[in-house]
């Protein structure tokens, strides 16, 4: 019985899911996954020890600061917790993260980001969902610009990419729009996901005692 | 940069909400 416990304590956690087909499913080696739990520990119990990371635990590893509000670390949050229920699993953290990838599908980064930005789900960018992101993004920084600008600035914005001029800017519109201006998604790549190893080792070195044992 | 050539979703691209990287500071 021994024995079989000491192997298998992480498979009894909550959400936690094989490295190996995790890794069949993302653009993750193996070792990179369970590097990737060796974050996700150390995230997930960080206020609440319970393996899985809660919004709290996420606005505090983003911000220093459990109780910041912000709306795109919560609309992120929403998007990573695929079942809906509240937290953050440890598949769910992984897959999610895999789009992140210097090697993911560039389609899917923008996939994510359309889907980040289409605030009420409705399947389009509205000129009032991009009104409101730009007026959180003013509110968490030190710009201040007079309520002319900032429609102005909306106005501009929804013009060049709302191509069929309907009020709203579908999929194919935003995937134009972003053809056109790559730096939107830059943050959708990571380029420290190819280093995750080298960040956080000790599993990788465990395996490896593990595995000449 | 002039606010009427500011693109909106560039100035929302970089809220701190979308920075992941701090995930990753120890």
């Amino acid at each position: 019985m021994g024995c079989c416990y000491s192997t298998s304590k992480r498979t009894r956690t909550p959400g936690y899911e094989e490295p190996t087909v995790l890794a069949s499913q993302t653009p993750f080696t193996v070792s990179e996954v369970e590097a990737l739990h060796e974050l996700y520990k150390k995230l997930s119990n960080s206020i609440i020890e319970d393996n899985l990371i809660h919004r709290e635990e996420f606005q505090l590893a983003l911000f220093r600061n459990r109780n910041k509000k912000n709306l795109f670390a919560d609309r992120i949050f929403d998007l990573f917790d695929l079942k809906r229920n509240g937290v953050i699993e440890f598949g769910e953290f992984v897959r999610s993260l895999g789009l992140f990838h210097p090697n993911a599908p560039l389609e899917d980064k923008i996939t994510f980001a359309f889907r980040l930005y289409d605030l009420k789900q409705t399947g389009f960018i509205e000129r009032d969902e991009l009104k409101e992101m730009v007026l959180a993004l003013l509110h968490e920084s030190d710009l201040e610009l007079s309520d002319d600008m900032i429609e102005s600035i909306v106005d501009k914005t929804f013009s060049d990419a709302d191509i069929n001029g309907d009020g709203k800017i579908d999929q194919e519109e935003w995937k134009a729009f972003v053809s056109k201006h790559p730096s939107l998604i830059r943050n959708m790549t990571l380029p420290y996901l190819k280093d995750i190893t080298l960040a956080f080792p000790s599993f990788v070195v465990r395996t490896e005692v593990e595995e000449s044992d | 940069v002039a606010p009427a050539t500011m693109n909106a979703f560039e100035l929302i691209s970089k809220s701190q909400g979308l920075n992941l990287s701090s995930l990753f500071e120890k």
